[in-house]
């Protein structure tokens, strides 16, 4: 464990909890894509298949039944709970992430580490985490401006792949065999996805402005 | 080994 992963992983975290935050504070999920919560709530699936089978540690796990409970409860809120989906945006929130997930999963087919069903899976949630964040950009440049708690939830979420870039240059350098170049390229994408929305979030934060994203 | 090397990360 290293500084860069342990903040990306507290980054992470604060991230889901802000999203928390604002849903049952507000008992609104306005501004935030249903869509992009499953996709997640599928990644952290997908990536966890062996979260009773390998343990690696308490931190490994706890953390990853944090991730797995937390996007499958807001999921089941933003569908569920009666107060919270009525302020979802249904009409606005049209991104068609099934091709999302069905293009994930051709390419884990296609490019995995080894041909074995923990491995595809594995790399499937890594592609599809670096393209989950797409349904939730496009509902906030149709939604116009953006809730701080939602525009802190998207920053904190985009903060938290580009610290774990850091991470694995170090272990790159720190460490002989280390070779994922899988997770390394998806997360570079993933965050390069993030790079206007960390442009008009930093010129919403210098000039004390409401966060717009242009249409 | 380099199995488990890289599945300890989230």
């Amino acid at each position: 464990m290293n500084i860069f992963r342990f903040a990306g992983d507290m980054t992470h975290l604060i991230s889901v909890l802000v999203l928390l935050l604002k849903i049952y504070a507000t008992k609104s999920c306005s501004g935030i894509s249903l869509k992009t919560q499953e996709l997640y709530a599928l990644v952290f699936l997908a990536r966890y298949l062996d979260l009773f089978t390998d343990f690696i540690s308490v931190y490994n796990t706890v953390m990853k039944i944090v991730f797995i409970m937390s996007s499958l409860s807001i999921v089941w809120c933003m569908r569920m709970h009666p107060m919270v989906r009525r302020s979802y945006d249904k009409e606005l929130d049209t991104f068609r992430h099934y091709f999302l997930i069905a293009g994930c999963l051709l390419g884990a087919l296609l490019v995995h580490e080894k041909f074995t069903f923990q491995e595809i899976f594995w790399a499937f949630s890594l592609y599809l985490e670096a393209v989950a964040i797409l349904p939730q950009l496009v509902l906030l440049q149709r939604s116009g401006n953006v809730d701080n708690l939602t525009g802190q939830y998207v920053f904190f979420l985009g903060a938290y792949r580009a610290l774990y870039i850091l991470n694995w240059i170090y272990r790159y350098f720190t460490e002989k065999h280390f070779g994922r170049w899988i997770s390394c390229i998806s997360g570079l994408v993933q965050t390069a996805l993030y790079g206007d929305f960390f442009y008009y979030y930093f010129i919403s934060w210098k000039n004390n402005a409401k966060l717009q994203l242009p249409a | 080994d380099s199995e488990s090397a890289y599945k300890d990360e989230l």
